[in-house]
């Protein structure tokens, strides 16, 4: 791991970059690959962490940052990677999972979004795709995926923070997210991305209250990430349903993950409740992704030893 | 953000509900929880984030309306620029 990256501040898109760059320069372990480019033409990289093996390999996939004001999402997944990095050799569970599971990171999704809200919004959440001839801005990633796409949960009013697109996956960001998925959903075991508050692990799905088919074990792996969070830290998370514990939605990624056929596929709602919503100081960064940390791996090891 | 107060609210009737609803749709006031009008219930939690030119008009009307509310975040303002000044004056 690059020496000198401070990982309990945030840090601007320039920066995160440049990290991501080091980040491969520097181990072995960590490709960087090209997603797809943003609405002002930006590029959207991954990271895949891959161990050198011979034998076949299965994807856990994480994003982070599709809602652009929720700045604890990407320093989430940046910390992600620096601590397998740092631990994979000492760490007997992570060493454990990189045998069988490459781990394919998405440090932030919505770029442009996330420059917007250093340079001129900080409470911005969407894209900024321009709508009504540039009289508004913004399709909301989080609603524009081909999941029941705009049956519940969304507004077709562009100067809504719920706005969900002019149509299923009209967004190039959606696009690159979806494409590279799909490409690679055999071999993706879960789907995981990253939101900013509220302490929930959510299941599928948000646009319905039938329950997935694999239901039973979506909320007792759920569980036993909640109660490793609650043994170690005593934070309690509360898992369900989107739909049921939360609101409805559509055209989530979640959703949408799990309807393809990713079998285990979750948001994480991070562990404010609200003292400090979507501008979590960043005295709290360290905190948050030690916890958070916890849950994703305790996810992780059950799929690999499944 | 200067002075704008995220407020935190529990209605407790459907009366309190519809005119949390039309307060929100009327001022145009940033929901943060939950995201739509339509999610607003009774015994749930409402996160608002309320301008500060529009605060005490709101806090009157919670009042005459008997909502009860707290603030979560007294200024907006404070802790954006708790995160961000600092790191612009560790980058130079």
């Amino acid at each position: 791991v690059p020496e000198g990256y401070n990982y309990t501040k945030y840090h601007p898109m320039e920066e995160i970059y440049e990290w991501m760059t080091q980040i491969e320069k520097n181990s072995e372990l960590v490709t960087q690959h090209h997603l797809g480019d943003t609405v002002e033409n930006r590029t959207i990289y991954y990271l895949q962490i891959s161990q050198p093996s011979n034998k076949p390999k299965k994807i856990i996939w994480m994003d982070c940052g599709i809602h652009a004001r929720e700045w604890i999402a990407p320093a989430f997944c940046q910390w992600f990677v620096k601590e397998i990095l740092q631990n994979y050799e000492s760490d007997a569970t992570i060493r454990r999972f990189l045998q069988n599971l490459d781990l394919y990171v998405l440090p932030v999704i919505n770029i442009d979004g996330y420059i917007y809200s250093w340079e001129a919004e900080r409470l911005w959440r969407k894209n900024r795709a321009p709508y009504m001839n540039g009289t508004c801005y913004g399709t909301d990633l989080n609603r524009n995926f081909n999941s029941s796409w705009g049956s519940i949960g969304v507004s077709f009013n562009c100067t809504s923070e719920v706005f969900c697109g002019s149509g299923p996956e009209s967004e190039p960001e959606t696009r690159a997210v979806a494409q590279l998925i799909e490409q690679k959903k055999s071999d993706i075991l879960c789907y995981l991305t990253v939101h900013s508050y509220g302490q929930y692990i959510l299941t599928p799905y948000g646009s319905t209250t039938t329950p997935p088919s694999n239901n039973e074990e979506l909320m007792q792996v759920a569980q036993k990430a909640a109660a490793a969070l609650m043994g170690k830290y005593g934070t309690s998370y509360k898992v369900g349903s989107t739909s049921s514990i939360l609101y409805n939605n559509s055209g989530s990624s979640r959703d949408w993950a799990h309807m393809i056929g990713i079998p285990f596929s979750y948001t994480f709602e991070l562990r404010d409740k609200g003292t400090y919503g979507f501008v979590l100081p960043p005295d709290q960064i360290q905190p948050t992704c030690e916890e958070t940390m916890l849950a994703v791996t305790t996810i992780i090891d059950y799929v690999d030893q499944k | 953000y200067d002075g704008d107060q995220v407020l935190h609210i529990v209605p407790e009737t459907f009366q309190q509900v519809q005119h949390l609803q039309h307060l929100c749709s009327t001022l145009m006031l940033d929901l943060w929880k939950p995201q739509l009008l339509e999610d607003i219930r009774a015994g749930e939690d409402l996160h608002i984030r309320v301008p500060a030119p529009l605060v005490q008009e709101v806090k009157d009307s919670l009042d005459q309306h008997m909502i009860s509310y707290k603030v979560l975040i007294n200024d907006v303002q404070e802790l954006v620029d708790e995160s961000t000044l600092k790191e612009r004056s560790q980058r130079q």
